[in-house]
């Protein structure tokens, strides 16, 4: 148990480098053991230092800089410890368009490996969808969704209503 | 091994049958405030096994059954119903495709099926445990839940990559 | 002190019934007295129901319903109990197109009586500003001000780059 | 009455000192995230009395100084000035203009100011208690606190409906 958990820690740390050097460049930042003496009981600690600043409390970041910070960690886990799918909820509406960007370009590279599904507002996210879901309540209080598969690079493009039988 | 179809019916806001046609790739769901976004969400958590109903913004879990509009009246059960792509064997079960079904009665009755053989929580725990499923995951992040990794204690952060190895 | 509270609590309550109809239009909300015997003791409580739904708990109400309850509550006592001026710091990324125009019409009445200060990434908050103040780091991790005032309803145009002496 | 000026030097990323014009109606403040916009927000509700350092998102008092960037060093104190119009003559005071300042050096001592006249931490909070404003009575909505209006007690509901009659 303990050598399982130390080679995904190793493996997580190391994608965390990578992940946050591209959401954060110029800035520093890596996950550490709280005790690495004691793998056994050790707890998982971040630091974050954006470029330019010398604070490296995660509760003196902003608001924005603590989601891509959590994002980090997220996709550094799903990165080392592949799932079968993702399902992300309204995670990205504090991020400014710069990190917005960042954001959506290591989210769409899960395509090849996983199934992402996102729930969102913002338009641009929207822009890297293979498929479209629209839910709707048509005034009675009922959900009812819609289904839009995109244009896809080979030019496949369908619309079906997806829905009640 | 990816989600192929979820098929709700009475579960929260979707008193009519609903279907979705899932693909590999990047799924963005939309649609405006109130209409079932965060509810689809719930969905695929609850026939995974989610248990609290505080989780799923409720407070029973008789509040997942649709509750009925001016309209509409309440329903007397929820169903949920997702089938999962296993060409590639991930889950130990011998078939391509695996259908997890849950059902809840108004009476607090609970059904589990795989594959449309009737079963136990502790079954549907076990087939989905080694495929890396499910929200203490972090697979699944739902709506203002992004900040808990950040926010949590350093042995909650090591709890997440536990689970994910 | 009682009486105090109790007109208080009675003029928030009327601004909420006329401020709510406007943001949930065709629903129904309204704040009560948890203990309408004991004015001296009793707790506020809300409820709401948006148009073409059955379900008055807070909780079970969407993401972006619930920070328009919030910011319902909010303005009826800003309206009630006017106070010089107010700070708002990102208070309304949750909401959808829709809601999020019948937000700014509100907000935007304050301008007549109180000053409004409002920090936000929505282009279209922007456009409800008298004056706008553009905070930036040119990477060395000081902030610095720019400020402009819009073009107001006579035409007075003027750009101070406010900040360091 | 409303706020007139403010000026911040050595206040978290505010290193050099900062002015901010204001005028009645509506202000938006806008930049990048981490650019220092909740900062803002934060010098406004020091300047105003708020005690709290975690409010303030640090650990103790002394993290909102400015703490140094790689090129430059940090500062040994933090400080804040808000010049309120008093024209209308709500503040207790015989102004048309009043300022109100606060002084944190790193030793930890800590200096107020009105009209320039050194006083106590108590006479800013006796000026400003009647004119309602400050962070209690949500006339300051800090980022991520929109939530908690609806998700405290009724007796928390309450109070912000006394402090503000
Ligand atoms: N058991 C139920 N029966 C009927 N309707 C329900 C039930 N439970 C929740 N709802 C309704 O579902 C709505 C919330 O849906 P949901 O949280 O999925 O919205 P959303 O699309 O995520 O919106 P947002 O963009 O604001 O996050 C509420 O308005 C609520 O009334
Ligand atoms: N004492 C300090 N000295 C120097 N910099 C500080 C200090 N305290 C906080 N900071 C810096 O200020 C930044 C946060 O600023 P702030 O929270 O105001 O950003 P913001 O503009 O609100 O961003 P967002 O849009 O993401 O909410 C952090 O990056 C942090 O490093
Ligand atoms: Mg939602
Ligand atoms: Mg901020």
């Amino acid at each position: 148990i303990v050598e399982i958990f130390g080679a995904a820690f190793q493996d997580v740390a190391r994608e965390f480098n990578g992940v946050f050097a591209r959401l954060f460049p110029g800035g520093e930042g890596r996950m550490v053991l709280t005790d690495p003496d004691d793998l056994l009981n050790s707890g998982v600690d971040v630091e974050a230092r954006p470029a330019g600043k010398r604070v490296k409390r995660v509760s003196l970041l902003s608001g924005g800089e603590r989601s891509l910070v959590a994002v980090a960690l997220l996709f550094s886990v799903f990165r080392a410890r592949p799932s079968p799918f993702y399902l992300l909820d309204e995670v990205e509406p504090a991020l400014d368009d710069v990190n917005l960007h960042r954001f959506l370009e290591i989210a769409a590279e899960f395509r090849d490996r996983s199934q992402l599904l996102i729930v969102t507002h913002q338009k641009r996210t929207m822009e890297i969808a293979d498929v479209l879901y629209g839910i709707s309540m048509a005034g009675e209080g009922v959900s009812k969704v819609i289904c839009e598969r995109l244009e896809t690079p080979d030019g496949a493009q369908s619309e079906q209503p997806a829905g009640a039988d | 091994m990816f989600l192929r179809r979820l098929v709700i019916r009475g579960f929260k806001s979707f008193a009519d049958k609903t279907v979705f046609d899932f693909t590999p790739g990047v799924a963005v769901i939309v649609g405006p405030n109130g209409s079932g976004k965060s509810n689809l969400v719930d969905a695929i958590a609850w026939v995974l096994g989610e248990q609290g109903a505080k989780t799923l913004r409720g407070g029973k879990m008789e509040d997942v059954i649709f509750a009925g509009t001016p309209k509409r009246p309440a329903l007397g059960r929820a169903e949920v119903e997702l089938t999962i792509d296993n060409s590639s064997g991930v889950l130990p079960i011998d078939f391509t495709e695996v259908s997890v079904r849950r059902t809840l009665f108004r009476t607090g009755e609970s059904e589990y099926a795989i594959n449309d053989v009737p079963c136990r929580l502790l079954d549907v725990q076990e087939l989905l445990s080694d495929s890396g499923i499910g929200r203490e995951l972090h697979t699944i992040v739902g709506q203002g839940q992004l900040d808990e990794i950040l926010a949590g204690r350093p042995e909650d952060r090591r709890a997440v990559i536990e689970e994910a190895s």
